[in-house]
């Protein structure tokens, strides 16, 4: 399973969660205007938050995360 | 199985409830407007709960729930 | 597996009932208007009662119970 | 596997019958008008008997039993 | 894998036959008209026989037993 | 897998054929028309016969056997 | 797997092949006209030869062989 | 995994390659026109060879072989 | 894992390349025009190479060889 | 899994990132104008990021990264 | 999982590139115009480059690959 985010904004986050008892951020990865990132839920992630505006490729289809 | 949420208003909050024998809240986090969480079913997750305005993409279609 | 209910009215409850040789309510959820939650089926749940107003998406469509 | 029972009227009944060389019922479980279940195929029950009347939603599409 | 029948009459039987090397009767249940009931292959059951009157749902489609 | 049987007319059986090196006929079960009989493929039957006037419900379509 | 031949005269053959390093017939059954048989690929069976005119139903579609 | 074989003429040959490090033909087949086979790849055939006219039926449609 | 690969001409030749860490030919097999021949992806096979005119029939759809 | 990528113009990055508790970028790959590179997610790759203006062929469809 | 590669021109280049924490050219094929390669992802063989003009047919879709 992976899902895709393409910024369509500079600044864009993406920060994965841990998977277990706990739930932290382990991860934030920035992403440019333009920049595209494929990934995976993991052993380690089991949760993502994606903040600022984006378009995320998803299997329930392509959703639009909005900044602030 | 993951399952996509994303914040139509600020404050919208996800709670993952405990699986096993007890069900208690375990972690609940919380979205500002247009941010998006993909969100796992998971060794330590078997329910999930959605206060607030938002979109939740799951594969039985899109449920949009509303504030109180 | 998992389902989605949206209560459309306040005090809809979503109840689980244990697997195994006995059947006995282990938990049970209160949902105000608007709230929507997602659970599976697991160890510890087979079967699921729910009681009030509310839209149950499942993989055979989409059912609404309704209140006494 | 799991189906789905809405009663539409009192009394109606889904009964479990025991998986093995023997078939008895193990559970009864009543539901009011409006009510929906949400039951699993499990190590215990491998057959479920329905009556009254209510609206069963299955694999092979929905059936409607009907009272006496 | 589990089939679906209803009722068209009272007096429908569903017989369960044996799995392995002999065939013989091992269950039979007694429908009244409008009872639905649900049934797996099992560990103890590799064939089922329906006499009178009923509608069989299975994967093959919707197959309708007559009295004699 | 599981095949469908609906007798068209008295005096329909169904044969069962050994698994393994040798084929032998190991059960014969006779059907009166209306009646209906769901089948496994099981760890004993690697192959059915049947004769008379039947419809065989299958994964490749509905089959009808004729009487001699 | 499994498929289905269907005899369209008297004298179809279906002819087993075994499995393994030598190919040989193991078993040859003869169906009369009307006669359906449905058979698998066992452990013991890796091929099949059909003579005589018949209709084969097969997850390729339907294929009918001629007598010489 | 099987393919079905029709010859179209007489002569038709079908030839099993051997599975492993080594390429050898373990077993030819030989057809008449209107003859039907079913083969499977098996842990001794990992190639198979069709010389003369006949209808091949696969996965990827049915295709046609020439004789020369 | 099969493709089909039909030859459109004579000498169309089918190279088999060796699956691990190095890459070599271990067999060619010729074909004659209107030869069929059926191949699968093995433990000794992770490479396939095609030289000549030919339809060869994938998963991806049909693909012709030209001949140089 | 895999996916493909086609550079669009000279420069295109590929960047591996590492499975695990650690996220860092192990492998970069440059791709000159019209080249194309298919890629899986490993035991060692569980993120990709794409720079420059490329198509990224994937399961949720074809998305084009940008160059800044 | 294989991919199919048809060269458009002569001097298409496939390479292989190394599974694990390095990555490598492990292989490296040239094909001539005409010629049809099937190549799987392996044990040993995570990613690929094409370079040159050639077609790429894979699950996402038929790419071209364009020489430099
Ligand atoms: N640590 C949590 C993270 C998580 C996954 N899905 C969730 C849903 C709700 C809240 C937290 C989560 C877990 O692995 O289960
Ligand atoms: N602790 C429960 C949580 C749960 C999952 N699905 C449910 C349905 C109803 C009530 C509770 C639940 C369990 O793992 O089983
Ligand atoms: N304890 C029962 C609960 C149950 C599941 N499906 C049912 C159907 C009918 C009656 C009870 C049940 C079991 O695990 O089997
Ligand atoms: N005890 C039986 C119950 C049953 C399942 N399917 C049936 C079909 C017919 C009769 C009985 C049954 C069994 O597990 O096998
Ligand atoms: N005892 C038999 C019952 C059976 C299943 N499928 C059949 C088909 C034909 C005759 C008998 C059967 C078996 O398990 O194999
Ligand atoms: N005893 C044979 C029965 C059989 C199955 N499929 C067949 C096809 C042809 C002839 C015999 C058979 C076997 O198990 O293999
Ligand atoms: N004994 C052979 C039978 C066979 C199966 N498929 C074939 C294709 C060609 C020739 C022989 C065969 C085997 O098991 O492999
Ligand atoms: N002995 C070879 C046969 C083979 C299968 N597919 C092939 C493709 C090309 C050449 C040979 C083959 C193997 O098992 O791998
Ligand atoms: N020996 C290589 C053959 C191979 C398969 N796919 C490839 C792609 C490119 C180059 C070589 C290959 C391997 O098994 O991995
Ligand atoms: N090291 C991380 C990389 C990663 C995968 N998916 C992610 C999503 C968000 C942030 C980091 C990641 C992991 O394997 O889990
Ligand atoms: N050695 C790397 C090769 C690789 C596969 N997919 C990648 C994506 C990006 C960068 C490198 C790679 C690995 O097996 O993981």
């Amino acid at each position: 399973e992976y899902v895709v985010v393409k910024a369509l904004e500079n600044g864009v986050t993406i920060i994965g969660l841990t998977r277990g008892k706990d739930t932290k951020f382990h991860h934030t990865e920035k992403l440019d205007k333009g920049e595209v990132m494929l990934l995976q839920f993991t052993e380690h992630t089991s949760a993502m938050k994606i903040r600022g505006h984006a378009q995320i490729y998803t299997k329930h289809g392509v959703i639009t995360s909005e900044s602030a």
